[in-house]
């Protein structure tokens, strides 16, 4: 398994350096913080108070050896910029991803891939795009983009598809969507809600009013089919 | 199509407001802060500098007329939770989506919800957990998860595929996944890099060194795939 640096243990930061940690991962934990240090020392392998811009303190702790680093400290955009040109530059880490704060000509991405960061990262961005696009489309309950052209997205499904089964619809070849998976909510006998789930449903299933269909197409065909 | 309002406009709130005007939606941009309001009065229909815990304030701008309200406090707790107790209890705001910060209990979650949010967010959480899960498929590029079952990834075509056609290969039956799509790159007569997509390819389409396939199915298969 690859050897991981996590930089700034921000909220980011932390969120990656324990997910790794407890699926095996060996991480190395960096902060000039001790508290926030502290807080991780008993989750990964080693957890440490250092400047993340002085390079010898890096080098000190085995830095140079890692497979990836994550440099996180978006408020400090100057620490960023020095630490992911000296994991780079310096220490010949082979991937080094590093977080920004948006800018309204997004500079500071700019400056950041010029000093050598291979990819960057932007949560608030690329959370608030995903969230209002959702919020866009009505029929829509959750909505996943998978590439340019694909989405996945789950939706009511429409009045017209109450007690009709998959193969009657014919929604692949009238839709150009395909159906993932068919969620119905039960009320079992103590009165709470289950939730059964049909994965890849065949032609003799029926849908039924209330279920929750997960499907994939292009955005517009799947917003067709939302509207039934 | 449906109002917002977006009460506080940091990074996500910034976001979310912008995306929404640029697409044509009816936007009401408040904060404390003037110069962020100002930044925005030539984008949404209505910026307006206002304490979002005091409830005329919110009413005399037509927050309560409403059907989706954004709620982006993060650094400052109590004003999330009165801002999100007012806009859900007070002005009967259909909709109310809240940005939360991790905690270790979740306990900020709770309250949240206890006060009337309907969905919580938290955005370095969900984007470092994808992050990491990214990073801990060596051979997978990129990941999309769709739900609890099904996820999308963009893998490195293995050797074992090169100079075989889609037809010959039988992946959905060998290894129970879907090609989306097969992303080549070419070196254009100018030198420069440029990518051509195959969208759903067909049985005679060929796979080559070099490609990268758009997939979808359990992590577990897609992982077995990439190895090849
Ligand atoms: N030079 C430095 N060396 C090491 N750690 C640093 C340095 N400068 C800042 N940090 C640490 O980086 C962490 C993250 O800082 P910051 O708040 O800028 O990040 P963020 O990416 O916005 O955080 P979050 O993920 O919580 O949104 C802080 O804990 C801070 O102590
Ligand atoms: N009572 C209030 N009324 C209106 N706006 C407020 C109030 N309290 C805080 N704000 C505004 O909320 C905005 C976001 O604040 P904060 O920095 O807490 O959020 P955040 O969600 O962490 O931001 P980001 O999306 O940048 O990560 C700030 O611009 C601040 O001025």
């Amino acid at each position: 398994m690859r050897k991981f640096a996590i930089i700034g243990l921000g909220k980011l930061g932390t969120t990656v350096a324990k997910f790794l940690a407890e699926r095996g991962a060996e991480v190395i934990a960096v902060d000039k913080n001790a508290d926030l240090v502290d807080e991780l020392k008993e989750i990964v392998d080693l957890a440490v108070k250092l400047d993340a811009t002085d390079e010898e303190a890096l080098r000190s702790q085995g830095i140079d050896k890692v497979d990836v680093a994550i440099v996180s400290m978006g408020e400090n955009f100057e620490a960023a910029v020095m630490a992911t040109a000296l994991l780079k530059g310096k220490l010949g880490v082979p991937l080094v991803i590093t977080r920004a704060s948006p800018t309204e000509s997004g500079i500071r991405e700019k400056i950041l891939k010029l000093v050598g960061a291979d990819r960057i990262v932007l949560p608030e961005v690329e959370m608030g795009q995903k969230l209002a696009q959702s919020l866009l489309l009505t029929h829509i309950v959750d909505y996943v983009p998978i590439s340019e052209k694909y989405s996945a997205a789950e939706i009511e499904a429409p009045r017209s598809f109450w007690g009709k089964n998959i193969g009657d619809l014919n929604i692949r070849r009238r839709y150009k969507v395909s159906i993932l998976e068919i969620k119905r909510s039960y009320l079992g006998k103590n009165g709470k809600k289950t939730e059964k789930i049909n994965y890849l449903p065949q032609a003799d299933d029926l849908v039924e009013e209330g279920d929750l269909l997960l499907v994939l197409g292009e955005l517009e065909d799947i917003e067709r089919l939302s509207e039934g």
